[in-house]
């Protein structure tokens, strides 16, 4: 069985940081 | 003349590259503006999930962290957003929780880790990741899939709860329990009700709408059970809580009655009777409370080994208890007193005998998928035309 592959672990933010990170800040702006 | 021999289209390995500007073109035609009951989404159930996936293996296959987190994160938020603008609508909501989980079978299914390949095929091993460890983001995953959860439960009550004390008790055909109606009208009851008055037809029928919303996004079978017992539990909590407190009911042979039918009706079915004990337990200890209060089963011992299940609002049924013929005890006061001074120390409930804000616990039991992405169409009407099949 060939050795499993080494893979990079993504570190992800929270939920609420996510939120944070708002990629539709022109539509919600009044 | 010249022959026209088509040439062999390159294998699609199961990938969708898109350009990095495109990104919000992709999440806004997938998610924001996608309509659940379209034809495109039912075809296969969870097709956006897959895209996504299929997006996300190509960012993966060409290394890029960045494309990989953003991508991540936009979707992730957009289903947010989605669920915040359209959570009161049901199909919306289950909709967005069959394809979060979904998603999140497909990032374990394809993680390499091999806990989650048993089940896979070698062209399925083959289109595992192969840069990036998502474990973290399954993770955030799974926390927006109980968000959702807990939002679906609460549609669902906001469209059961009007109905649940007509049908269950006023317009019902079950005969004895709730003594609303002398004996003579009980039958004349049809399934078409006045307006504004539910039946237990219509209860059930609601349910079975829930039911086939559910299946047709392909929801996970162990997800829909969860479903159910939330269901259960909150029609069986809603109902004992309205029907105990009637003054008709606080006798101890209607008590008596009722713990009767509930076991008639558990032993009907030996085999869902396991699965719904657990569910139908707060169900039973009121009127079992009652009942054994009246023979005298010290007070102390039923709460030490009940008391997760009743709130102090028991204290009210205990006080409403009325012999209704001279063979019936009254509810003595010690007893009332032993279950008031055990209880005082408890927060106190706004709820009556059953918290009817319960959610159980909810679980998404790994469900690996046999589709082959490299088989998966993609429907015209989705507006992805700018994804490039690689």
């Amino acid at each position: 069985r060939p050795p499993s592959r080494i893979r990079v672990l993504l570190k992800a933010p929270t939920l609420a940081e996510m939120e944070e990170m708002n990629i539709f800040e022109d539509e919600d702006s009044p | 003349h010249p022959v026209n021999i088509p040439r062999r289209e390159k294998d699609f390995q199961g990938m969708l590259e898109y350009k990095k500007e495109d990104e919000l073109k992709l999440v806004k035609n997938l998610i924001l503006e996608l309509k659940p009951r379209g034809v495109a989404v039912n075809l296969i159930p969870g097709l956006p999930a897959y895209i996504l996936f299929m997006c996300l293996r190509h960012a993966d296959y060409i290394n890029d962290d960045q494309k990989v987190r953003s991508l991540l994160t936009s979707a992730i938020n957009s289903i947010k957003k989605i669920l915040k603008k359209r959570g009161d609508d049901f199909e919306t909501v289950s909709f967005w929780l069959s394809n979060t989980c979904r998603f999140l079978h497909c990032l374990k299914q394809y993680s390499g880790d091999e806990q989650f390949m048993k089940h896979n095929t070698p062209k399925q091993n083959d289109h595992c990741l192969s840069n990036f460890d998502l474990a973290e983001y399954r993770q955030v995953l799974s926390d927006l899939a109980i968000q959702i959860y807990q939002q679906l439960i609460k549609c669902m009550e906001n469209i059961l709860q009007p109905m649940i004390v007509s049908g269950m008790l006023e317009h019902e055909t079950i005969q004895g329990v709730s003594g609303v109606k002398p004996t003579g009208l009980r039958k004349r009851t049809s399934s078409i009700a006045d307006e504004g008055t539910y039946t237990l037809d219509s209860i059930i029928r609601q349910l079975n709408s829930f039911h086939s919303i559910m299946c047709q996004h392909g929801t996970d079978p162990e997800l829909i059970k969860q479903v159910v017992k939330q269901q259960f539990y909150v029609i069986g909590a809603v109902t004992l809580n309205n029907l105990l407190l009637r003054k008709d009911m606080c006798s101890w042979s209607k008590g008596m009655q009722i713990r009767y039918s509930v076991t008639l009706e558990t032993r009907a079915d030996l085999r869902i009777t396991a699965r719904v004990c657990g569910a139908l337990k707060p169900v039973l200890w009121p009127p079992e409370l009652i009942v054994a209060g009246l023979v005298f089963i010290p007070a102390e011992v039923i709460i030490a080994k009940n008391h997760f299940f009743f709130s102090v609002q028991i204290v009210k049924v205990l006080n409403l208890y009325t012999p209704v013929n001279a063979f019936e005890e009254r509810v003595s006061v010690l007893f009332i007193r032993t279950i008031q001074t055990r209880l005082r120390d408890r927060k106190e409930s706004p709820q009556l005998l059953m918290d009817t804000k319960l959610i159980y616990p909810v679980t998404f039991p790994f469900n690996p998928s046999s589709l082959a992405l490299e088989t998966i169409q993609i429907p015209g009407s989705l507006n992805v035309g700018f994804l490039t099949r690689v």
